[in-house]
Order: structure tokens, then sequence, then C-alpha cells
């Protein structure tokens, strides 16, 4: 028997409508410790790696670990059916055919229960070393969130470029050229912050779209870290009190 | 000219 409930719903409703457009089919692994997922967009450009830790749920159980295959498209579908100031159970027998979901309104006046049918998914788990990295970008995660989307009206592909002093964010496209840089500084402005830990100078290049897509998160967290070592994938970390979500990003290379 | 390439390429 697997038994999670979740107090402050709205924090899985913006977990899968952050994830939806990337990932379609996942397989959720749920132990005592945690509910996790890692799975890879259908290009195998991105990766999305979330973790839930278990106990920051207000009552969790996990009898014995299990593999829920679950729709995503489907998932944010009957998420969107739940209130945002709803509770919510996740439930599944051992060896579970269906995931149930209860959303339960704050006055307890509402009750809804659904049942999803899981899916048997292929499993593709990646082995992810532990790694430094260069360099680490701490900023505001909607300001990150803006440069993405305004460079975008530019051309498809961010370069970006990390030194122990600045960051900066350029783009080359039809119209033109330009760059946004942004330098280390402590402010009491959470979206002028920008915290930059950096043994090696980075450059390197990602494409808009998915950084785009990643940017959904930004409602999840204040913050984002950005971890980039040469010719290895970025991560877009996105923290919150339940656990945290990351976003992996192969780059691009001058051909 | 850039060219994308796929997480495969670096874990496994």
């Amino acid at each position: 028997m697997f038994e999670a409930l979740l107090g402050n719903g709205l924090i899985l409703k913006k977990i899968i409508e952050s994830i939806k457009e990337l990932v379609t089919e996942v397989n959720f692994e749920v132990t005592s410790e945690a509910i996790s997922l890692q799975a890879m967009d259908a290009s195998h450009v991105a990766l999305v790696v979330l973790v839930l830790r278990a106990s920051e749920f207000e009552e969790y159980r996990c009898d014995r670990p299990q593999t829920l295959g679950v729709s995503i498209t489907n998932l944010a579908k009957l998420l969107k059916i739940a209130g945002n100031d709803d509770s919510i159970i996740l439930r599944a027998e051992d060896e579970a055919h269906v995931l149930t979901l209860v959303f339960t309104g704050k006055n307890n006046e509402k009750m809804c229960e659904f049942n999803l049918n899981l899916l048997t998914l292929d499993s593709e788990h990646l082995g992810i070393p532990e790694q430094e990295y260069s360099a680490e970008v701490t900023m505001s995660s909607s300001e990150f969130s803006r440069i993405c989307r305004e460079l975008t009206q530019v051309t498809d592909t961010l370069n970006l470029s990390v030194d122990k002093e600045s960051v900066k964010f350029a783009v080359s496209g039809d119209i033109g050229t330009g760059s946004i840089t942004m330098k280390a500084n402590n402010s009491d402005k959470s979206e002028e912050k920008l915290i930059l830990n950096v043994s090696d100078t980075v450059s390197m290049a990602f494409a808009l779209r998915y950084l785009n897509l990643f940017n959904k998160a930004s409602s999840l967290s204040d913050e984002v870290v950005l971890s980039l070592s040469p010719e290895v994938p970025v991560v877009l970390k996105f923290a919150f009190d339940l656990g945290e979500l990351k976003y992996f990003l192969a780059p691009k290379i001058a051909e | 000219f850039a060219v994308q390439l796929i997480i495969i390429d670096f874990y496994d």
C-alpha cells in the first residue's frame, strides 16, 4: 500500500504543469523515502528529474517500493479538477493498476475521487554521476524566465557565458545581435540578486525553446540554480519545500 | 551553425 497526503495540493498541480509539455508518460518510483521520477523528452534533448521527499508530506506510507507508470497528460487533466486550496491524497495498492487521487476542499465541503489507469512503461533510467560544475549561477527564477522569453524573439539559441564576476546571456539572429549581462550582487531585491560560484569560466549554447519550457517551474521556486560545465548538459534546479525539480539540457555545439 | 546534442550522449 502506498498513500501520501499533501495538504497543499497546489504544489502538485504546479509540478505537473511544469513538466507536462516535456514528458507525456513517466514512471514514478515510490519508496518509503520519496516519490521520484526521471524522464527524457521525446527527442532525448532534455531530462526531467523530480524528487518529492516523504518527510515533507503531511502523511506518508509506502509498504513496498513500486513503479507507477503514469500518463502525465491524463494526470494533468485530473489535477485541473482539484481546487488550488484542496488537499490531495495519492493512493495505490501493492502491484496497482490504478492510482487513486482524492481532492478534499479546505473545509471538507467537497471531496473528489478519481482512479487514473496506470501504464506499463519501459524503464530507461540513466545513471547521472554526481559532479562538480565549473560554474553555478543562483538567480531569480522569474528574471531568468523573462530573459529567456525576451531573447527568444531574436533567435532560438542562447549563448550563456559565466565568469567570476558576471553572467552574459547573448543571442545572434537575422535581426541582429545582443546580450544581457548581469553582475554578481547581493541585492535585497530578489529579482536583482545574483550569486556566482565559479571555478572556471564557461561559455555554452542552449536551445531557448527548452529553457522556456523549464521556466514553467518558476512558479515553484523564487530562485533557479544553473550548473554549467563545458560539454555536459546544463542543470536547472528549482528547489521547494516538498523537494526539487531538476531539468538537464544537452548543449549545442558549433559544427 | 550549432548542432544539438542529446542527453544519452552523456549519461547511460
